[in-house]
C-alpha cells in the first residue's frame, strides 16, 4: 500500500523499531482468498534469503500456475477447489485458473496488503502514487485459494485453514465472512485450532454497517478488525448551474469533460422503469433523455462501476453517484469506466433537489487527482461492520479499526480495475475498499510483533494491538463515525485505531491460553458435542467450577445488563515493560454507569509478573433496552498507557 | 439423486478410533460407508478439525451422525468476501 505506512507511523523515522531481517523475514502469513497474482512486483524476491526452515508448505500446480512462480517471498500457493466443484462442476478454465493464481484482485490485494515487497512508483492510474508495501514486508507470503467466482465454501475454506497450519504459518489473514451469524462456523472452528498453535488470526469485520449487530468473525480467539479512512482523498468537484459546486470522490482517469457546463437529468426521470430507473440499472435508462447529458444515479441495487457503464452505453457523458444516508458522507472511490463522481448524502439531497426543480439544470465534474493530510482521519467507514456482539454480547467486537477505505494494493492482471468484464485496462496496483483491506494490515501489523517477540501468544500480541489503539484525534476529540458525523463508539471501532510503533511497547498485555477458551465455552454453557468439535479433543467441562464470561482475560469490557445492577470482572495483566507502578484510570460517559477498579494501583518488580485486579460495573438498570453507555478503564505508569474500552448495553 | 445431497463436515471424536484401524482417514471411510455406499470423502482434515467433508443426502446424515465416534454432521456454509 501507499501512505498507509506513513499513516500508521512506519515510515523511516521508526525503522528501528522492527527488525528488518532474520525474525522478520522468518514470519510467513497465510492469506485465504482468491488466489495471488505470482507476476506482481509487491511478491518480488529481490534481497529475500532462503526460506524458513520450518516452512512446509508448497507451491501447487494448475491453470496458469506452475510451483516456478513462486519464490523466496511467495513461498506458498495452493487452492482448494473441491467443495466448489462438487456443486458448481469443473471450473471454468476459460473464465477462472484452476490453481492458485488470482483472477478475481481481491487476494493478490489483501496479500500484498498483508506483506508485499517494496514497490517504488506504485499507483492506479497515477492516483495514490508513491513507494507501495505491505505492513510486514519483509515477510514471507502463502496464499490458500479457497474462494471461486462467484462465492467460497466452507468445505474448502476449512481445507486452506487446516493446510496453513500443517503448513507453518504464523499468521492467517482472512477476509471473508458470512451474513447468517450462527455457532456453526468453519472459520471460527478452524481459527480454534491455528490460535492454540501459536497462530495469529485475524479476520475481517465485515461491511454491513452501519447497522448494528451486523459483525462477522466474532470469536474471541480471532482478531476481528473494522475499517476506517486514510488521511488521503480523491476528490472532483461537481458544479451546478446554479453556481454552487459540490466536492465528490473518484478514480476515473481519461477524457476530461469540458469545463463547461453539460445538460444534467436525473435517471429516475430519464427512465420508464420506476422501480429501479434511479439506480441506474441495466437497461433501464432511455437512450434519447441521456445522451451528452450527466447523469445522477441512485447507490444501491447493482454495483457502482455498472451504474457508470449503464450510463455510458445509455449515450451519457458523465454520471454523479448519490449517496444514501446508509453510506452518509462516505467516501469510496470507484475507477469508473466514464467521468463519475461519488458524492455524500447531503450534497446528494441538494443535486437531487436542483435536477428535479430547475427547468434546465445543468452541471459540470473537474477531477483534482489525490489529495493527503485529509482531516479528521481517520474516520469510521460507514461500511464497517458493528456491534453490539451477536452471538456473545459479554464479548466487545469488533477489536480494533485499521485502514480500510480507498486502499492501494497489487492487483491482478486478468481483470481491470473496475472489476468489470468489459473493462479492458489492466494495472499493476488498485484502490479498493472494505474490511477485506483492514483485515490484512493488521494481519501484517500482527506478524512484525511476532518477529519482536515470537514468543508472544496470539492474545498477547492482540492485546498490544488493542491496548495501544487511540480513539482521538490529536486535538483531543474522539473518532468520528462517518455515516453519522458524530463520535464513534466502541461498539463500531472496538479499542480504537490501530498504533503499531506504540503497540511494540504495550508495557502490560491481557494473555489468554486454549484452557481460558475453553472454560469461555463453558461459561457459554455449550453442550459437550459443541466443546468437543472446537476443543478436538476429549475437554469437558468441569461441574465443580463456577465459569464465567466475565472473567475471560480480553482487553476490552462488555457488559449486557440483564436485571441486575452490578457486574464484577477479573483481569489479569502480564508486564512485558520494565519495572514500574501502574495506576488506574477510569471514565464513564454517564452517570448511569459506575465503575470502579480494585485494586487502583499496580506494581511491577519484573517482566512477566502477572497482578490481577477486578472491576465492579455498578448501573442503572431501570434504562429502557436497547441503551448504551461507554467508557475506559486505563493504567498507567507514566511511559505506557494500557486502555481499554468499556461498553455496557441495556 | 445428487440434486438432493448437501456437503456436510463431520466432525470425529479422534481418540474413539477403534484398534483396528491404524490410520484415522481409513477409520473415517469406514463410518462414512456405513452411512452411505456411494457418498465420497471430499476432504481429510487433520489440524483444522478431526474429520471429513462430505456429500450425502439429509437421511445418509442421519444415518452417519449416530455411528460410532461421530460428534456432528453439519452443513457446509458459504461465505463471502468483504
Amino acid at each position: 500500500t501507499t501512505r498507509t505506512p506513513l499513516f500508521l507511523g512506519l515510515e523511516v523515522h521508526n525503522a528501528g523499531l522492527f527488525p528488518e531481517t532474520g525474525a522478520a523475514s522468518d514470519v510467513v502469513i497465510g492469506v485465504l482468498d482468491t488466489g495471488v497474482w505470482p507476476e506482481s512486483k509487491s511478491f518480488s524476491d529481490e534481497g529475500y534469503g532462503p526460506v524458513p526452515s520450518t516452512w512446509k508448505g508448497e507451491c501447487e500446480t494448475g491453470t496458469n500456475f506452475t510451483a516456478s512462480l513462486c519464490n523466496r517471498k511467495l513461498i506458498g500457493a495452493r487452492f482448494f477447489v473441491t467443495g466448489y466443484e462438487k456443486i458448481n462442476g469443473p471450473v471454468d478454465e476459460s473464465k477462472e485458473s484452476r490453481s492458485p493464481r488470482d483472477d478475481d484482485g481481491h487476494g493478490t490485494h489483501t496479500a500484498s496488503t498483508a506483506a508485499g515487497s517494496v514497490v517504488e512508483g506504485a499507483n492506479l492510474l497515477g492516483f495514490a502514487n508513491g513507494t507501495a508495501r505491505g505492513m510486514a514486508y519483509r515477510a514471507r507470503v502463502a496464499v490458500y485459494k479457497v474462494c471461486w467466482k462467484p462465492t467460497c465454501f466452507g468445505s474448502d475454506v476449512l481445507a486452506g485453514i487446516d493446510k496453513a497450519i500443517e503448513d507453518n504459518v504464523n499468521v492467517l489473514s482472512i477476509s471473508l465472512g458470512r451474513r447468517r451469524r450462527d455457532y456453526n462456523n468453519e472459520i471460527a472452528i478452524g481459527a480454534f485450532s491455528a490460535m492454540e498453535r501459536g497462530i495469529f488470526v485475524s479476520c475481517s469485520a465485515g461491511n454491513d454497517g452501519p447497522n448494528p449487530f451486523s459483525l462477522s468473525n466474532v470469536a474471541p480467539w480471532i482478531t476481528t478488525v473494522g475499517a476506517g479512512t486514510l488521511d488521503r482523498d480523491f476528490p472532483a468537484l461537481v458544479t451546478l448551474g446554479n453556481g454552487k459546486y459540490y466536492t465528490g470522490v473518484s478514480l476515473f482517469k481519461g477524457d476530461a469533460l469540458s469545463s463547461k457546463l453539460l445538460p444534467f437529468v436525473y435517471a429516475g426521470n430519464a427512465s420508464n422503469n420506476a422501480t429501479y430507473g434511479n439506480f441506474c440499472f441495466p437497461g433501464t435508462l432511455i437512450p434519447e433523455k441521456v445522451k451528452g447529458k450527466i447523469v445522477m444515479c441512485e447507490k444501491g441495487v447493482n454495483v457502482r462501476v455498472e451504474k457508470g457503464e449503464v450510463v455510458k452505453a445509455a449515450g451519457g457523458l458523465g454520471m454523479i453517484l448519490a449517496n444514501t444516508a446508509y453510506e452518509g458522507e462516505e467516501r469510496t472511490a470507484n475507477a469508473f469506466l466514464l467521468p463519475a463522481t461519488t458524492v455524500g448524502e447531503k450534497a446528494s439531497d441538494i443535486i437531487r433537489h436542483y435536477a428535479f426543480t430547475d427547468p434546465n439544470p445543468t452541471a459540470s465534474i473537474v477531477f483534482q487527482g489525490t489529495v493527503v493530510n485529509v482531516q479528521p482521519s481517520p474516520v469510521l467507514a460507514a461500511f464497517s461492520s458493528r456491534g453490539p456482539n451477536p452471538i456473545t454480547p459479554n464479548i466487545l467486537k469488533p477489536d480494533l479499526i485499521a485502514p480500510g477505505v480507498n486502499i492501494l494494493a497489487a492487483w491482478t492482471g486478468a481483470v481491470g480495475p473496475s472489476g468489470l468484464a468489459s473493462d479492458t485496462r489492466r494495472v499493476e496496483f488498485n484502490i479498493i475498499s472494505g474490511t477485506s483491506m483492514s483485515c490484512p494490515h493488521v494481519s501484517g501489523l500482527a506478524a512484525l510483533l511476532k518477529s519482536v517477540y515470537p514468543e508472544w501468544s496470539p492474545a498477547a500480541i492482540r492485546s498490544a494491538l488493542m491496548t495501544t489503539a487511540y480513539n482521538t484525534y490529536k486535538d483531543g476529540n474522539p473518532i468520528i463515525d462517518i455515516a453519522t458525523g458524530i463520535p464513534s463508539t466502541p461498539f463500531e471501532h472496538g479499542a480504537g485505531h490501530v498504533s503499531p510503533t506504540t503497540a511494540v511497547n504495550p508495557g502490560l498485555i491481557y494473555d489468554l491460553t486454549t484452557a481460558d477458551y475453553l472454560g469461555f465455552l463453558c461459561a457459554l454453557k455449550y453442550n459437550s458435542s459443541l466443546i468437543r468439535i472446537i476443543s478436538r479433543g476429549n475437554y469437558t467441562c468441569d461441574p465443580s467450577k463456577t465459569y464465567s464470561v466475565a472473567d475471560l482475560n480480553y482487553p476490552s469490557f462488555a457488559v449486557n445488563v440483564d436485571g441486575s445492577s452490578t457486574y464484577k470482572y477479573t483481569r489479569t495483566v502480564t508486564n512485558v515493560g520494565g519495572a514500574g507502578s501502574y495506576s488506574v484510570k477510569v471514565t464513564s460517559e454517564t452517570t448511569a454507569v459506575k465503575i470502579s477498579v480494585e485494586p487502583a494501583i499496580l506494581n511491577f518488580k519484573e517482566v512477566n509478573e502477572k497482578k490481577s485486579y477486578e472491576v465492579t460495573f455498578t448501573v442503572d438498570s431501570s434504562k429502557p433496552s436497547g441503551s448504551n453507555s461507554f467508557g475506559s478503564i486505563e493504567w498507567s505508569d507514566g511511559k505506557h498507557v494500557v486502555a481499554s474500552p468499556v461498553a455496557i448495553s441495556w | 439423486d445428487g440434486a438432493q445431497q448437501s456437503t456436510y463436515i463431520v466432525h470425529m471424536a479422534k481418540s474413539q478410533m477403534p484398534s483396528s484401524f491404524d490410520q484415522h482417514s481409513l477409520w473415517y471411510e469406514s463410518s462414512l460407508k456405513s452411512a452411505s455406499e456411494s457418498a465420497e470423502m471430499l476432504y481429510t482434515y487433520n489440524n483444522a478439525i478431526h474429520g471429513f467433508a462430505t456429500r450425502l443426502t439429509p437421511e445418509e446424515a442421519d444415518s452417519l451422525m449416530v455411528q460410532p465416534g461421530v460428534i456432528s454432521v453439519q452443513s457446509e456454509q458459504q461465505y463471502e468476501l468483504h
